[in-house]
């Protein structure tokens, strides 16, 4: 329960958010 | 100035404000106080500070770190799975902040809601505080180290765009001088060739054109694949500095302070059976040392919960720290890109 198995590669494909301004 | 967010899991476009991603920073620090949860970009310019930021680079420059701060978040591992980010990035409705604090208040904190919480202590490594303590420092200098490296990537991204610029303007000031039709005076054309030399400088404008926007891909490429990912973990580092200063000041100083109000309550005890007071205070008493009994239990459980997720949070960071070799990465492939594409264009310039 207190170790994060989990790669680099599994976190940052978890979600990828844009943030885009409204013109 | 709203934003558009758009979250690929959720397939789903949401408007944000500036004040909803405020109060969703808020209600995931009451929901989340032991983890590393990322801060926000000023909401404005700071007035009165010299500063050489225009307003239009403050605004892009909040748009990217609430880009960061977003991206963060929905990455954690715990955050990612909590109904609060899944409102933020899919909540339609006309007030999603009253439904931030709606789904915070109905949920309670995660030691409320996590399933180990009460024996967290269990699963702590005898050693804990010395591995936090290590943890902490190689973590402290690693972002030190970091901050310089984003310093200089920042300015090297800078140069690469005032090389576009300079280069642009060279090509230009060429081609001006191989425009100048005026007819040169016998003593000039009779010695030199500069009359033909002259005619060919126009063209080259054209190859410092290209050279320039070269140059300004570079940038941008250094910027954006670069900088911004140094920015990425950097936020993330910053996040974890904040959260080990919450974790000593926040949770182990209320747990000081209770016991210290608990040691108050006990002599109070003591001196009011000595002097015989009347039992219904001496009951009021006992009853209240009993409440501040419980209250400093359910305050060594959250410290020894807070302390767990301060482990797994420090965990988050090591598995971070490879994001290293992506950005060195990024940074080898646009330098080889740049110079190998600019090469190809001296060389064309070279005859």
């Amino acid at each position: 329960a207190l170790t994060i198995s989990q790669t680099l590669d599994q976190l940052l494909s978890r979600d990828t958010v844009q943030v885009e301004l409204i013109p | 100035v709203e934003y558009q967010v758009t979250s690929q899991r959720y397939k789903i476009s949401v408007y944000r404000r500036y004040s909803d991603f405020d109060v969703f920073h808020e209600v995931l620090l009451q929901r989340f106080a032991y983890r590393v949860v990322p801060a926000l970009p000023p909401k404005r310019m700071l007035k009165g500070v010299l500063t050489s930021v225009s307003e239009r680079e403050f605004i892009e420059g909040r748009r990217r770190a609430l880009g960061r701060f977003i991206n963060l978040v929905a990455c954690h591992p715990f955050f990612s799975e909590d109904e609060l980010v899944k409102t933020f990035l899919t909540f339609n409705g006309s007030d999603v902040q009253t439904k931030l604090r709606d789904t915070c208040k109905k949920t309670g904190d995660e030691f409320m809601t996590h399933r180990i919480a009460t024996q967290a202590k269990e699963y702590l490594p005898a050693d804990i505080q010395a591995q936090f303590s290590t943890s902490r420092d190689v973590i402290r200098n690693i972002h030190n180290s970091f901050q310089k490296l984003r310093d200089r990537a920042e300015k090297m991204a800078d140069r690469s765009k005032e090389n576009a610029t300079d280069l642009l303007m060279f090509g230009r000031e060429l081609s001006t001088l191989g425009s100048d039709a005026s007819p040169l005076p016998s003593l000039a054309s009779s010695q030199s060739t500069w009359g033909t030399l002259r005619q060919s400088l126009k063209s080259l404008s054209v190859e410092f054109s290209v050279l320039s926007d070269k140059a300004a891909q570079q940038g941008r490429r250094e910027e954006d694949d670069v900088v911004e990912k140094l920015n990425f973990f950097l936020d993330l580092l910053q996040s974890y500095r904040d959260l080990c200063e919450r974790h000593e000041k926040g949770v182990l100083h209320e747990h000081q302070k209770a016991l210290h109000k608990y040691s108050v309550m006990k002599r109070q005890m003591m001196s009011a059976t000595v002097q015989s007071k009347e039992p219904a205070s001496v009951e009021q008493l006992e009853s209240r040392i009993v409440q501040q009994e419980s209250a400093i239990q359910t305050m060594e459980l959250r410290n020894y919960f807070s302390l767990f997720c301060l482990h797994q949070e420090t965990q988050l960071i090591f598995t971070y720290l490879p994001i290293t070799s992506h950005i060195l990465g990024a940074f080898v492939n646009s330098q080889v890109q740049g110079h190998r594409e600019m090469g190809e264009v001296w060389n064309e310039l070279q005859p």
